[in-house]
């Protein structure tokens, strides 16, 4: 089982086409595995994309220097994954 | 005996839940619900599709399907309390009535098996199909981006290590090309809803071009109203509009292909986001989700029913 632990999902607004073509450089760098959970389109909407913990020091630091504003939507994946699990589990017993 | 009103609806289920409760249904319905298999996966798990009519022959009908992206999970358990409210409303209220008393409704709460119980068993985050790509270490395909209508254009990827990868050519996807040998073989489709989640829009064609559709204005008057009677419910906004004006340029997607093959009403939904959770939605929110959704789908399918072509 794949685990997400330490993981973020990061909801960045792009303030223009030049910032939305960074973000889509930004998916294609493979070494990042930057996963879109929803994908850069039109300047102004959320683009919300999960960085693996073990990347997201360097996401940060390339999106602080290029001036974006974006915010943490989540703070552990794993955290959320675990609780989905539990609240099936209790259900089911249920 | 079994009963399909013991199932917990606001929990988030397995496939095998998921395909016993659709037994369940069937068995609790039998005069109007039946299920169907149009084809297998790739890895051999069956496509079932709930079929709600009240008889006749070679009726109209309206193709709906969920989870399409397996990592979606609100949207699959949306479908499960659609197709319970479709049985259950059938007989006591007007429109769902009067629709079934004409047309016919399919549902395929589980559009892609594959990945969905991989999202159960190994990674909670898999949106594709799970083919194996010749020559490429990385699996699965796009199934929203292998229709043949625009395939391979913008929005969708070669490389298949992506999340779009459109797959080898269009209809590579056993799950995809089974819906559409299914559409095409009915003949009397009228209108496709595929629901996705998250991003509270609903959408129609083109995602292909930017070009306006020929029935752009009557959809656009009917996503008004869809939307207006979804927000009436708990307030939430949706967008609407073409896919490719409201959401991006997405080559080889259901409603696409549906609409460029005769399927006037071609629609997806994309369903609510909370802004905290993205695909992780709580499964206290599935009810509230199912809920507003309902008067959306029932816009168009009372439409569809009203404007016969």
């Amino acid at each position: 089982e794949q685990l997400f632990v330490g993981d973020q999902v990061l909801r960045v607004t792009a303030r223009n086409e030049e910032q939305i073509a960074l973000l889509r450089v930004l998916g294609e760098q493979e070494e990042l595995q930057v996963d879109f959970w929803r994908h850069p389109n039109i300047p102004g909407h959320p683009v919300d994309l999960r960085v693996p913990f073990p990347n997201l020091q360097g996401v940060k630091k390339l999106l602080d220097f290029r001036n974006f504003s974006y915010s943490i939507m989540i703070e552990d994946v794993q955290e959320l994954l675990d609780e989905e699990k539990e609240s099936m589990r209790r259900s089911r017993r249920v | 005996k079994r009963s399909s009103r013991t199932f917990d609806f606001a929990s988030y289920h397995t496939i095998d839940e998921i395909y016993d409760w659709m037994d369940v249904l069937v068995e609790d319905h039998p005069k109007l619900v039946s299920k169907i298999q149009i084809g297998q996966s790739y890895e051999n798990r069956p496509l079932y599709v709930l079929k709600f009519s009240t008889g006749g022959s070679n009726r109209p009908a309206v193709w709906l399907d969920t989870g399409i992206h397996s990592r979606e999970w609100i949207t699959q358990a949306t479908g499960v309390w659609t197709a319970n409210k479709i049985a259950q409303e059938y007989g006591q209220d007007p429109s769902v009535t009067a629709i079934l008393d004409s047309m016919d409704i399919f549902l395929e709460i589980v559009t892609n098996p594959d990945g969905f119980a991989f999202t159960h068993s190994s990674n909670r985050l898999w949106r594709k199909t799970r083919s194996i790509n010749a020559g490429s270490r990385c699996i699965g395909v796009d199934p929203n981006r292998n229709w043949d209508a625009g395939f391979g254009g913008a929005g969708s990827s070669s490389n298949p290590c992506s999340e779009t990868y459109h797959g080898p050519h269009a209809h590579s996807e056993k799950e995809v090309r089974a819906i559409m040998d299914f559409i095409r073989a009915h003949g009397k489709v009228k209108s496709v809803i595929s629901i996705h989640s998250y991003s509270q829009m609903l959408l129609f064609p083109y995602g292909y071009r930017r070009a306006p559709a020929p029935d752009h204005q009557e959809m656009n008057e009917l996503a008004k109203k869809a939307v207006s009677d979804l927000a009436a419910v708990f307030g939430t906004k949706y967008t609407y509009g073409s896919i490719a004006n409201t959401i991006y340029m997405a080559g080889g997607t259901t409603i696409d292909w549906a609409y460029d093959n005769g399927v006037k009403y071609s629609f997806t939904l994309e369903l609510r986001d909370s802004g905290r959770y993205g695909f992780l939605l709580p499964s206290s929110q599935i009810v509230p989700t199912a809920t507003e959704t309902w008067p959306a789908l029932l816009d168009i399918m009372v439409h569809v029913l009203e404007h016969p072509y």
